[in-house]
């Protein structure tokens, strides 16, 4: 993952992760 | 730790891809960085991992930070993402609390010099394919894991 | 009588369970409770009543003793499950569609699913050879 991944957030504290719904299912 | 943020630096390092460095002296024992990411469940840590390696990503921004939370700065985090691992390192790991929250500080265990690269050790758990450690300290281990 | 489990081998401890062992809650991510009772021949049948006031979801259905507690019912190879809404069935974590899933001509109902809805889940599992 590069140093300067597109999508990357930068952060100035933890953040807890909202699960969604559908976290674990296979996506075809 | 706030104000120290722009007094560090990413850019390329001699052990591997990108590392973080110091633009100024920093002496033993201050707090250098706080590592920041995405607190997940240790299912969902699971889950990511299988996707990271999958696309290639590797899972090398999982920070365990108890029996059952992990911080992930792969997609979501701050400079302390980019410390690479040394089996002599110039920092440390500690999980310390603060307000009941966890959080993990990485901070120096001996005089870190203007230009120095941050460097701790991962203490990653033995596993059997190993991950060739690049460090180049003469007391190398010679794996990650 | 046969109600969830109180036991942590079958119940995920950060699921909050009533004292009568029959209503169960849990937030921040699917996690699964078990029975107190496992079957292994025979037709079983159980129902699930549904408060949809409470913002969330649900995945009801049958698991081997195995099923992972950290993970909704249907997510591993020893589940099987139906999702509330949008009504879908899932097994190792894929929906299961067309006449070869394990409860054909189930789905369009769950679409349906209100508060105070009542959900009969039944298996039959003929003896074991």
């Amino acid at each position: 993952w590069s140093a300067f991944a597109p999508d990357f957030r930068e952060l100035d504290e933890n953040v807890e992760y909202e699960e969604m719904e559908d976290e674990f299912d296979m996506v075809e | 730790m706030r104000s120290r943020k722009n007094r560090l630096r990413f850019a390329r390092s001699k052990i591997h891809d990108w590392g973080l460095f110091a633009l100024e002296p920093i002496d033993a024992g201050e707090i250098v960085i706080e590592y920041i990411g995405e607190m997940i469940r240790q299912k969902v840590a699971d889950h990511r991992e299988k996707i990271y390696e999958k696309s290639g990503i590797g899972s090398s921004y999982l920070f365990r930070i108890d029996d059952d939370n992990i911080i992930d700065a792969t997609k979501a985090g701050n400079l302390a993402r980019f410390i690479n691992h040394c089996c002599d390192p110039n920092c440390n790991a500690k999980i310390i609390t603060v307000d009941t929250q966890k959080k993990i500080v990485i901070y120096a265990n001996k005089p870190v010099a203007e230009g120095e690269e941050i460097t701790y050790d991962y203490k990653f758990p033995i596993e059997e394919d190993k991950i060739p450690c690049l460090c180049g300290a003469t007391a190398c281990r010679g794996f990650l894991n | 009588p046969v109600t969830l489990s109180f036991e942590v081998t079958h119940t995920a401890p950060q699921m909050k369970l009533s004292p009568d062992g029959l209503t169960i809650f849990t937030e921040k991510g699917y996690r699964m409770s078990k029975a107190t009772h496992g079957v292994y021949e025979g037709c079983w049948y159980y129902e699930v009543k549904f408060h949809s006031n409470e913002k969330g979801h649900a995945r009801v259905g049958w698991s081997q003793i195995s099923g992972d507690l950290q993970a909704p019912c249907g997510c591993d190879v020893f589940s099987y499950s139906f999702r509330d809404s949008p009504g879908t069935l899932f097994h190792q974590s894929a929906h299961v569609k067309g006449n070869d899933a394990f409860s054909a001509g189930y789905i369009d109902m769950l679409d349906a699913i209100e508060d105070g809805d009542v959900l009969g889940i039944m298996i039959n599992l003929p003896p074991p050879t």
